[in-house]
């Protein structure tokens, strides 16, 4: 009896995703299938939906959203998202031709026990789950566990720290499951990180204040991409390398797959408009999905109107 | 689950280099139990940190006597999460 406009617009569990994420696939079984590249260190499959028209291994868009787990607008994004990608294809003329010739895999919870431990014990859960031994303390950032700049400036030693990096690089499940996917897969041209709620779009480096070689394309791209987000409600976003725009932080998404050769390496940071923070009411969860589509579509064209 | 009664996000402004060092001091205070929501790291850009009830008057205290200015983002943070879970039952309701 719910109308998928009113489904879109709450906030749901993570078996109420990933039901849903079934639903989709048993709709779009031509489009789309759900693929399970590991499971979590409490046991989880993680999950990526493939979206993908042809049998051959074409160049892919990797996407994923919600791996700080108390970021809910994005897992509520990543679901509109999917939803629109399924549904787009063979309307919208440009995402269909980027379908032709291109997958697109999507991450919706890239940490799903930060992400069920939201739903029943701390609202304001970031990290990942797992034990540290000789700490009282659990959990590991998982955008500062990656294995470029590990352990430098804007990730922290004690486990108790939000930012903290974790034992040595890829210790956590669910940051090396998609690094293995992304080096197995060996043809992704984009990787696009959701996180939530600075309104910046930003692209390598995070862990120095050097220039990534890159640098004016991916700033010219972040340029035009926010500006067709702006276009939508008026939300006022940033753009820039992570470094200067909001701080270093080393062992993060982006940078390791810059680093391994992913060109368009971007990591959006998506609402608040600066009275929520993480405790986005459920209202702007199509506004904020609506506005951050064009964007992605602008680095989707790009890196498939340029090959590398 | 979990509950932030009384907890207040209060948005610092940062204008002097002097403040971060100030609130990456104030970050160090495990007693505190302060969830900071950004990194401080640059100035001019707001730094939101979530301050437990128990935590509120001596924060506000601190920030007041060393000249950083804020304002409270969010009043009591257990009334949004109350707002949120009856906008999700609410869902539920309508996907039965």
């Amino acid at each position: 009896s719910c109308s998928w406009s009113e489904f879109f617009s709450f906030y749901h569990t993570l078996d109420e995703i990933y039901s849903w994420m079934d639903y989709l696939v048993a709709r779009h079984p031509n489009l789309v299938s759900k693929i399970q590249i590991g499971e979590s260190y409490e046991k989880r499959p993680l999950y990526v939906l493939k979206f993908s028209t042809g049998k051959s291994r074409y160049r892919a868009i990797w996407i994923d959203t919600g791996i700080h787990s108390r970021e809910w607008i994005t897992q509520a994004t990543g679901v509109w998202i999917a939803n629109k990608i399924a549904t787009e294809y063979g309307k919208n003329a440009s995402l269909t031709a980027l379908l032709d010739c291109m997958d697109i895999f999507l991450e919706i919870v890239a940490n799903p026990d930060g992400f069920a431990y939201t739903h029943s014990h701390d609202r304001l859960w970031r990290k990942t789950r797992s034990i540290n031994p000789g700490s009282l303390c659990v959990g590991v950032d998982p955008n500062r566990n990656w294995g470029v700049g590990f352990g430098g400036l804007g990730a922290s030693s004690n486990p108790c720290s939000q930012t903290y990096h974790g034992p040595c690089p890829f210790s956590e499940n669910e940051t090396k499951a998609i690094a293995n996917f992304i080096l197995g897969h060996g043809n992704v041209a984009a990787v696009i990180s959701i996180h939530s709620y600075s309104q910046v779009l930003m692209y390598p480096y995070s862990y120095t204040s050097q220039p990534a070689p890159d640098r004016q394309e991916l700033d010219a791209l972040a340029k035009e991409a926010v500006e067709a987000l702006t276009a939508v409600h008026g939300t006022r976003y940033k753009y820039g390398n992570v470094f200067s725009t909001i701080y270093p932080a080393a062992g993060v998404t982006i940078d390791w797959t810059y680093d391994i050769g992913v060109k368009y390496s971007y990591t959006f940071e998506l609402r608040d408009t600066g009275c929520y923070g993480f405790l986005l009411p459920a209202t702007q969860i199509i506004p904020t999905a609506e506005e951050t589509w064009p964007a992605l579509m602008k680095i989707m064209e790009h890196a498939r109107d340029h090959p590398y | 689950q979990k509950r932030f009664v009384g907890d207040q996000v209060l948005r610092v402004l940062t204008d002097k280099e002097e403040h971060i060092a100030l609130l990456r001091e104030l970050e160090e205070s495990e007693d505190l139990q302060l969830d900071y929501w950004d990194v401080p790291s640059k100035l001019g850009l707001p730094l939101d940190v979530r301050v437990p009830s128990q935590s509120l008057q001596l924060v506000k205290t601190f920030l007041e006597s060393n000249s950083i200015p804020y304002t409270t983002m969010i009043e009591d943070v257990q009334k949004l999460l109350d707002e949120e879970k009856r906008a999700m039952r609410r869902a539920r309701k309508l996907k039965r």
